[in-house]
């Protein structure tokens, strides 16, 4: 399994829509700093189905929709590939789309077609993917966990195995 | 479960000082502080960069910690290794050779994951098979495929 | 006590609009969440960049949040300015443009301050007066100083 | 007043003696990851007095003393100018020099006369010269400063004002 594409509409500083389509291998992103880079991240962590805002660096989940603009929703779709049939759908391609209403309210739809929150996480976790898998490694994280107790890395290693 | 602890631990010992090694040229690896009673103590992580002395994480240089901790990271992944890993500028405290080497590292590695990195660095940036240059105009981002060429006069 | 605590914060505030507006195109200030009664409430830190909506810190950018800390931790030293300043690696997170601005500004304040700066980046390198060039060899430092158009080709 | 020179000896990786001489106005350090640069702001802390083992980033103050080398001390001299007198010191220049030795005794030299620690800590605070003052950003430190709690930052505000 692997990211195919990614899409973004109203969700942080991304105002209008936007496609990002990824290759297999090495992927990079670059800009200047406040440009936009690590809302990308937070926006596949959102996909996936984050619900901590402070994980996706907001106070609020509101705070997600992006301020300024006359749309109020904030919508990620994201397309993993399965060739290898490890998320159960019976499709080469899943994609995933999470929309986040202004008043709170979520949908989730799997290739279109409307699915519970749960079902998405259940689907996900079959393939071992999780919004908040060491995987992903948001800024300045690393000196979090190079800074690690020793008990703390214990802790970590059990949660692990 | 001590057993099933132990024999997990010393798989991702291994896996951690395969990874190191590819990095830079050292060893890398983890202690028990407690090895008759594993859950009694804690888990040292251990980097030994170059010719120099074996040293704790926590006593190492800001860079080396970088380092360390990446390859610790990619070490203890539950399903290894992982679908795909996404990288919010892990490079950032590291000189510019450490950066190319983590640069030829994660190349080697994205023939079997997919690597997302956000970097800063040319470096880094000409090492991937594909780069996307994020720009903000009035408050609103936008994204286009780069080529790398022009990714350098970009930086300037 | 009150009016005492005002009185300062708002010379902090100022100083900060000052500094800020010195190292990059935008503004800076800090608001009180309780006007009314201060030590009821926090301080909020804010920064505008550019053509930006203004944020509070904790909700900017890595590098935006740097720069904006640079100039508060100025703003707020207890003797104004400091006598000296010591920074380790303060542009680990800056573009290129941003690494400029920043390397610009320490140089117009070093001419009141002495500062001492460490740095991986050339564009903060190449703005000081004198740099030193540190070396490990079998774990030993030993430092040198260098002259700047030597230190490109070290960083190579 | 100014950091005219710093001499280090058996602190950290710096093993054998070192001297830095440094400007007035703009100096800067470079090197390779793990060549000795926070070791040299370390230093400078060490010197004005610091007694805490973990903003020199170790777990013990004898582990300060440079592993592996024959001598067991560690000295730091720091040499400040004082052209303005703002250190209540007879003279122009004013050398602080802070000695540790492997059993944990330590020494401190005035212009090369002993002095008490707490003399030292005394002459430095008239000046407003301190070895944890805002005017030192470790390694690392501005994401803690920029990532304050309001409430955090008005604590900040009251200790300083
Ligand atoms: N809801 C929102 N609406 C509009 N803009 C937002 C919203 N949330 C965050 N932003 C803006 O997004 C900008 C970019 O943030 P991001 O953290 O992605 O930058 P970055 O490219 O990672 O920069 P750096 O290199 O400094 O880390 C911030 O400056 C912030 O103002
Ligand atoms: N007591 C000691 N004896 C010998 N070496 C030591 C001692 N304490 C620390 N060191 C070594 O000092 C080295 C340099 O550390 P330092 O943090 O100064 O590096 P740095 O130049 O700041 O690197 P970076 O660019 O990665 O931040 C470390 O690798 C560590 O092994
Ligand atoms: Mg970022
Ligand atoms: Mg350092």
């Amino acid at each position: 399994v692997y990211i195919l594409k990614l899409e973004l509409k109203g969700f942080k500083s991304f105002r209008d829509h936007t496609t990002l389509e990824f290759t297999k291998g090495f992927n990079a992103i670059t800009g200047k700093n406040g440009s936009g880079k690590s809302n990308i991240l937070d926006a596949i962590r959102f996909a996936l189905g984050s619900n901590s805002p402070k994980s996706l660096r907001e106070s609020r989940m509101s705070r997600l929709i992006n301020e300024g603009s006359r749309n109020k929703f904030a919508r990620v779709s994201i397309t993993l590939s399965n060739e290898n049939g490890s998320i159960p759908v019976n499709s080469e391609k899943v994609t995933i789309t999470r929309e986040l209403m202004e008043d709170g309210t979520q949908r989730y739809f799997l290739n279109g077609k409307r699915i519970t929150k749960n079902a998405i996480e259940d689907l996900l976790a079959a393939a071992s993917i999780s919004s908040d898998g060491l995987n992903i490694v948001p800024q300045g994280s690393l000196n979090t966990i190079a800074d690690m107790s020793p008990s703390d890395r214990m802790q970590l290693l059990q949660e692990i195995i | 479960k001590k057993e099933a602890f132990i024999k997990s631990f010393e798989q991702i010992d291994k896996r951690l000082r395969e990874i190191f090694k590819q990095i830079v040229d050292g060893n890398a690896w983890l202690e028990l502080e407690n090895p008759d009673n594993p859950f009694d103590g804690g888990v040292f992580l251990i980097g030994q960069f170059g010719d120099k002395q074996p040293r704790e994480s926590a006593s190492l240089s800001g860079g080396e910690k970088a380092v360390l901790s990446v390859a610790f990271l990619m070490a203890i992944q539950s399903s290894y290794p992982a679908n795909f890993y996404i990288f919010d500028e892990i490079d950032a405290n590291l000189d510019a050779e450490k950066a190319e080497k983590l640069g030829n590292f994660l190349k080697k590695w994205s023939m079997s994951s997919q690597i997302i990195l956000i970097s800063l660095k040319d470096t880094m940036l000409s090492k991937a098979d594909k780069v996307f240059g994020v720009y903000e105009r009035e408050g609103v981002s936008q994204v286009i495929p780069l080529e790398m060429s022009k990714v350098s006069n970009e930086q300037q």
